[in-house]
């Protein structure tokens, strides 16, 4: 089975802003409840 | 001919199981194309539809009652096995699929009556810490098959072979070059190639979109292919939409399809300002913590369940079959959290067809009946369902990260 997540977030390249960045890789294992992106 | 039937002597012969398989496979086959046709019939006929197309593989699949195999395997993981078989029955299970039982919240394998509660079993608390400042916590265990932003014109990069548009599973939408805000998909419904001479988005604004919402194996999708449905797409009216200079036809009924009962206005209010889409896959293996919880603070608005088909989820035939997630039973769950628009769609496969929500009693996945409530907006190919009830203030049913939400059940 799969969950597919899609959601709006600001965009890593404003200036003088956080934006959201993921701090996970495509292949990478992860539990429940591992932090998958940060802004 | 009285004689002859008498005295004709009457022998059994067995028959290879395989014929009885190819025999269950063709007859799906028809009913599944009978099926597609009279719904063809219903509407008009120019519309297009998504077939499984892919490898021989892709195809002997397709002829398969994966529905009907998959709720036949869910009844058979229901048998209670015999309590002195449980233990040994469990740890071969865990061998076998890499099930880490120490981390089971209940660690007497006796009381797991059979293989469908032992696989929906709860994970100690303890074990997986939710990480309390990050945006966004993975909603499961798995791995993450595929994750990123969604790029200008609305493609994913390309992974395992597999390059499609991230928009063909949730919205479906090209990159137009007037367009104010081109990441912002509410402002793209619109359609070329077919006589569109440009579309008006929701907001008012005349959009010059001439490229497709999106092409996978040279199949276009739309907005309506992922939220309401691949060719289900009803006239369905949506606020204002009705008067507005939209191209006649295809693309009219997949924006209204799409937007649903709130009108074009509620995705637009969704999207805006220097934002971006981002997306992320995560594959659940069988041996895997099959609940999901909620990967951060946000409030569910809407429900959106499609009675799809039940195609493996493994990378491997994700890899053969591009269109698997608009393909398969899944249950699109929209809503919003404090960047603005977030949704999360439990997919389901052949051995895990049952998606549950802990909030949402009503949800019945991979059922025979089909979904004849009233709000169920007829045709479209989604049962829908609102929570605005559960919480007036939040006009949703709010979730904190790490919540349980439900899970994938056998069968």
């Amino acid at each position: 089975s799969t969950v597919v997540l899609v959601f709006e977030a600001p965009e890593g390249k404003e200036k003088g802003k956080a934006g959201f960045r993921w701090i996970v890789e495509r292949g990478s294992v992860v539990k429940m409840g591992q932090a998958l992106g940060v802004v | 001919l009285n004689t002859a039937w008498k005295d004709t002597p009457v022998k059994w012969y067995p028959i290879p199981v395989g014929l009885g398989i190819a025999f269950l496979g063709f007859k799906h086959y028809t009913t599944v194309i009978d099926r597609e046709r009279k719904s063809a019939d219903a509407t008009d006929s120019d519309r297009h539809e998504i077939h499984p197309t892919g490898p021989w593989q892709v195809r002997i699949l397709s002829t398969l009652p994966l529905k009907a195999l998959s709720r036949l395997w869910g009844k058979f993981n229901e048998i209670p096995l015999p309590v002195f078989l449980r233990p040994a029955g469990f740890k071969l299970y865990a061998w076998v699929f890499g099930v880490n039982i120490p981390e089971a919240k209940n660690q007497d394998l006796k009381s797991y009556r059979n293989l469908a509660e032992f696989f929906y079993r709860e994970i100690d608390p303890a074990t997986r810490p939710i990480h309390s400042s990050a945006a966004i916590v993975s909603p499961s265990d798995g791995k993450v098959l595929m994750l990123g932003e969604v790029r200008e014109g609305g493609r994913v990069e390309n992974v395992k072979g597999m390059t499609y548009s991230l928009d063909a599973l949730l919205s479906g939408h090209g990159e137009p070059s007037t367009s104010p805000n081109p990441a912002s998909p509410a402002v793209l419904f619109a359609r070329d190639g077919e006589g569109a001479t440009g579309a008006t988005s929701p907001g008012g604004e005349v959009v010059q979109s001439h490229e497709e919402f999106a092409r996978i194996n040279g199949i276009s999708y739309t907005v309506g292919e992922l939220f309401s449905g691949v060719d289900q797409a009803t006239s369905h009216k949506a606020d204002g939409l009705e008067d507005q200079s939209l191209p006649p036809g295809e693309a009219k009924r997949d924006v209204a399809a799409a937007v649903g009962p709130k009108g074009a206005s509620w995705f637009r209010s969704q999207i805006d300002g220097a934002k971006r889409l981002y997306f992320a896959v995560v594959y659940l293996a069988p041996g895997d913590y099959h609940r999901f919880h909620s990967p951060t603070e946000w409030v569910v608005e809407t429900r959106r369940h499609f009675a799809g088909e039940l195609f493996s989820v493994s990378p491997y035939l994700q890899a053969l079959l591009p269109s698997l997630f608009i393909l398969n039973e899944r249950v699109v769950l929209l809503g919003r959290w404090r960047y603005g628009f977030f949704s999360m769609t439990p997919v389901g496969a052949t051995n895990v067809g049952s998606i549950v929500l802990n909030f949402d009693r009503e949800l019945r996945t991979n059922s025979l009946a089909k979904d004849t409530r009233a709000d169920t907006l007829e045709g479209h190919g989604y049962a829908e369902a609102h929570y605005q009830l559960a919480s007036k203030l939040l006009a949703g049913h709010p979730l904190r990260r790490g919540e349980e939400m439900g899970g994938f059940r056998l069968g």
